[in-house]
């Protein structure tokens, strides 16, 4: 199955 | 004191369509180098971001910083108020509690004054790296948003895979599947060019949730292409180039095999 990943993975907050 | 006056109001008209569903509210920071506005959607899935640069406006005053806290919804109300052809200046003060929107017709025979209230927003920013991209696809805006569309009859998801020479999106799901290729074009140099830049020739592929990618095509009506750029295990950017000085693009997370 394919599951949604968040952007928080992948971006850091500033 | 903050002053911007856009010739072309369209744009600010278009680029709010394709802001507006994925954003309800944001931070519309204004600085001498320009407009700049960045937000995530409530699930974390896409990140917007525009950038209208100095040079789009044909008056350009910002003394200092200002931050204009926009509700999206009550921007995009006012805004559907402006003509096409208008020319749309905005106007803040240095620490501004409402932003002042002037529309003027084109032959200067109706001038339109709106004030929009602004709010607090406590938004965080993100940091996006700079990433060697494994392919850079260009295709026609409007191809895109028909493909997008298409596609989502069949599912939540849509495969974006690039290959030499070719991109191929493709969905599947309980009625069927779909898959839609374009070739890259030979020499022509016009806005119906589709080109596939790819990085060591290595085939990418990447699964997107559908849903996300509509949203994105709202902004179509900005510029005749579209950028793809894909890295295995990585967000999508989607760009749509306002003219020389401005974007939108948007970052989406991908689907990833469990």
């Amino acid at each position: 199955a394919v599951s949604q990943t968040s952007l928080k993975n992948f971006f850091k907050p500033n | 004191m903050f002053e911007a006056r856009l010739l072309q109001g369209s744009i600010l008209k278009k680029a709010l369509e394709g802001i507006r569903e994925l954003i309800t509210s944001g931070n519309w920071e204004c600085s001498s180098a320009g407009i700049s506005m960045q937000g995530m959607d409530p699930s974390h899935v896409a990140l917007t971001v525009l950038m209208l640069q100095n040079d789009l406006f044909d008056q350009f005053r910002c003394d200092r910083n200002v931050t204009l806290g926009l509700n999206h919804a009550t921007f995009s109300k006012i805004l559907k108020c402006a003509a096409n052809d208008d020319i749309i200046t905005l106007k803040a003060e240095d620490q501004p509690d409402e932003c002042n929107l002037l529309f003027q017709s084109a032959n200067d025979d109706k001038t339109s004054d709106f004030i929009i209230k602004l709010t607090d927003i406590d938004q965080e920013t993100l940091g996006i790296p700079d990433t060697e991209y494994a392919a850079t696809v260009k295709v026609p805006s409007v191809e895109f948003q028909r493909i997008c569309r298409d596609l989502s009859q069949f599912g939540d998801t849509i495969i974006i895979s690039v290959k030499k020479g070719c991109v191929e999106f493709s969905g599947t799901g309980e009625i069927g599947s779909a898959k839609i290729a374009l070739k890259e074009s030979g020499n022509v140099d016009d806005d119906e060019k589709v080109s596939v830049e790819m990085d060591k020739d290595t085939p990418c592929s990447l699964s997107f949730a559908s849903r996300y990618l509509n949203y994105f095509t709202k902004a179509t009506s900005l510029s005749d292409t579209v950028t793809l750029q894909l890295c295995p295990e990585h967000p999508l950017v989607v760009s749509y180039d306002i003219g020389d000085n401005g974007s939108l693009k948007y970052y989406l997370a991908p689907k990833i095999e469990e």
